[in-house]
């Protein structure tokens, strides 16, 4: 069987049988569409396969990526730094013949937005392309950290997003996917009223509802999809 | 897994139904949803006449005729699928990611000679 298996594998685009080791809850933007695709197709025409409709872009694979990445710790505190943390998404389980189409980073928080106590605490987030590691002895190859994104939030979101197509597909070309750097901040704004008894720290106590960070990525097997055309 | 409703026994040219287990062939482990879907099957004949319920190419007709005349140089046309549908699988892969993925041409909804 384990032939026949292999074959069939290959045949769904797989080089080998996925053995998941601690099976995570499956995002609900996933569990969504997939619960969409099993009805028939509103329209008469037959659905494009090929094309992912929610997010208006090609595509017939959806994963959503796990952080590996890890919270880092500066030497020197910084009374308004919150949270700095390395976030890492390992692209190699692309498969060599996929094209990625749509990287979008998730930033979830679990508060619960009705607290008061920090309602308009308003926070900076910046994110930044983490940088090549120089060897020991050698110069910095990378003069600084590339600033990526930079906006304030304020503490009622559950999620952020941000599109990161442009640097997914640059890591996947230039097989330089270093990462990135999470920095969230207590913006002096906003914040006085709530943070005024106990300063800076107090400030950063109301972001540790800091959950966790995702990748979703959207791709197009050039095997899987180009075969369907030319037969239609 | 394959089982029979019945139905009218007919051996002409037409989708039989085959449910495909993921549990049966040991993939319960890493796919998540659908546990099994039906795929179905083509099976029967292409006689002549070929009728117009049987999706039949110009040539399947030619074939039909001259197997008629020649029964044993010239086979009957085969029963293949004509009209198929797509399903999405999600799943586990092997960095515990969850992906959702679309298969065109997995379900026989029609056959044809």
């Amino acid at each position: 069987f384990s032939l026949q298996e292999s074959l069939l594998l290959k045949s769904l685009g797989l080089s080998t049988k996925p053995s998941p080791k601690i099976p995570v809850p499956v995002p609900s933007v996933l569990w969504r569409i997939f619960q969409k695709r099993k009805m028939p197709p509103a329209s008469t025409e037959l659905a494009d396969g090929c094309r992912v409709e929610e997010f208006n872009v090609p595509g017939n694979i959806i994963r959503v990526l796990a952080d590996q990445g890890h919270f880092m710790h500066s030497g020197q505190p910084q009374p308004s730094l919150c949270l700095q943390k390395r976030l890492y998404f390992n692209l190699s389980v692309l498969e060599e013949g996929e094209r990625l189409t749509m990287a979008q980073l998730e930033i979830k928080f679990s508060h619960n937005s009705y607290h008061a106590s920090s309602q308009g605490q308003v926070f900076e987030l910046r994110l930044y392309q983490a940088p090549r590691l120089p060897l020991r002895g050698t110069p910095s190859p990378e003069p600084g950290r590339t600033l990526l994104v930079e906006q304030s939030f304020a503490r009622l979101h559950k999620s952020l997003l941000f599109n990161l197509s442009g640097v997914a597909k640059d890591w996947r070309t230039h097989s330089r996917n270093l990462g990135l750097i999470l920095e969230i901040s207590a913006s002096g704004r906003g914040g006085e009223a709530a943070g005024a008894s106990g300063g800076p720290q107090s400030l950063c106590a109301s972001i540790d509802s800091f959950l966790d960070t995702s990748l979703l990525v959207v791709s197009l097997s050039q095997q899987q999809c180009r075969a369907s055309r030319r037969r239609r | 897994s394959a089982y029979n409703i019945p139905v009218t026994p007919s051996n002409l040219c037409k989708p039989r139904r085959l449910y495909i287990s993921f549990s049966d062939v040991g993939w319960e482990n890493w796919i998540i949803a659908p546990q099994g879907y039906m795929a179905n099957y083509c099976l029967g004949e292409c006689p002549f006449p070929l009728t117009a319920e049987l999706n039949s190419t110009n040539h399947a007709i030619l074939q039909t005729m001259v197997h008629s005349l020649d029964p044993e140089g010239t086979p009957q046309p085969c029963c293949v699928p004509v009209r198929l549908s797509p399903i999405s699988i999600l799943y586990y892969d092997n960095d515990d990611n969850v992906v959702l993925r679309h298969y065109e041409d997995m379900v026989v909804d029609e056959c044809g000679c």
